[in-house]
């Protein structure tokens, strides 16, 4: 939850993440 | 909370491809969640213009075309995950086309198809897996790109395969092997299930046969149970092991 706060409010690290992600960060985002 | 822009959207776009390269559950886990992402919109009619809503159809479209590119060349992993790419393409507003199926089918025909002649049915292990999962192939393209199946002459240049395999099948859905405890039962019995449903399957696909399989698919039902009253009687009948046994009664 930490983790998905920060990258909420963080418009650059949230873009950067969802750019690298793989398969979990994929199911996260969506 | 992660896709809050535009910009957040086309992230993960872009990743499509890294995200199917990561794991090798990707396309099917990537698949099954923007179906169901793609369900949810549809209900919620009012959110149908939103930018999430152009953007969500947007990621299914790239990961259709990128896993029709992959498949097109190097032949479509399985048919279930084939069965879901056609289940996220009808709910997209137009409909992307089928991947290029033609080198997929001669793959799994060839390896299906040379099963049936080694196939034994005195054999307990029925084996047939390549043959399961042609037949499995045919099924998915049967109900979504039935067109291919016509174009390579499915069923009728096939029957003569399938006819040979039907008397052996049918043999092995009735055999009765010595079996000595309720292990072995159990794994007989679901020998005899598969055998059923595969016979229900390719009774789905080969019309001509289909009262033959239906009866084949009874035979072993009529096994199974069979089976199972021998495994249950095995069950009352074991002798428990001397040291447990007084053990427990102790």
């Amino acid at each position: 939850d930490l983790v998905i706060d920060h990258l909420a409010s963080d418009d650059q690290a949230r873009e950067a993440f969802l750019c690298r992600c793989g398969l979990q960060g994929f199911l996260l985002a969506l | 909370p992660l896709l809050t822009r535009t910009e957040d959207w086309d992230a993960l776009i872009v990743a499509v491809p890294r995200v199917i390269g990561s794991d090798p559950r990707a396309a099917a886990s990537a698949l099954t969640t923007i179906r169901e992402a793609l369900q949810i919109q549809r209900q919620n009619t009012r959110e149908n213009e939103s930018i999430a809503a152009v953007k969500l159809i947007n990621l299914a479209e790239t990961t259709l075309n990128y896993l029709r590119d992959c498949w097109s060349k190097d032949g479509v992993d399985n048919a279930s995950l084939l069965d879901r790419y056609y289940s996220v393409s009808e709910l997209l507003p137009s409909l992307v086309p089928s991947p290029e199926l033609r080198n997929s089918w001669k793959a799994y025909s060839t390896d299906g198809l040379a099963e049936i002649t080694q196939f034994d049915s005195y054999e307990i292990d029925v084996g047939l897996i390549s043959f399961k999962d042609w037949v499995n192939l045919a099924s998915v393209i049967s109900r979504n790109e039935p067109r291919f199946l016509r174009q390579v002459g499915f069923p009728t240049q096939f029957e003569a395969v399938i006819a040979e395999l039907l008397p052996k099948l049918k043999e092995r859905a009735e055999l009765n092997f010595d079996l000595e405890d309720a292990d072995e039962c159990r794994d007989e019995q679901s020998r005899l299930d598969e055998i059923a449903d595969l016979a229900e399957e390719i009774a789905t696909l080969f019309p001509h046969f289909a009262e033959q399989l239906e009866r084949i698919a009874f035979l072993a039902r009529l096994n199974e149970r069979r089976v199972d009253g021998r495994r249950v009687y095995l069950e009352e009948e074991r002798e428990p092991d001397d040291d447990d046994f007084d053990a427990l009664r102790a």
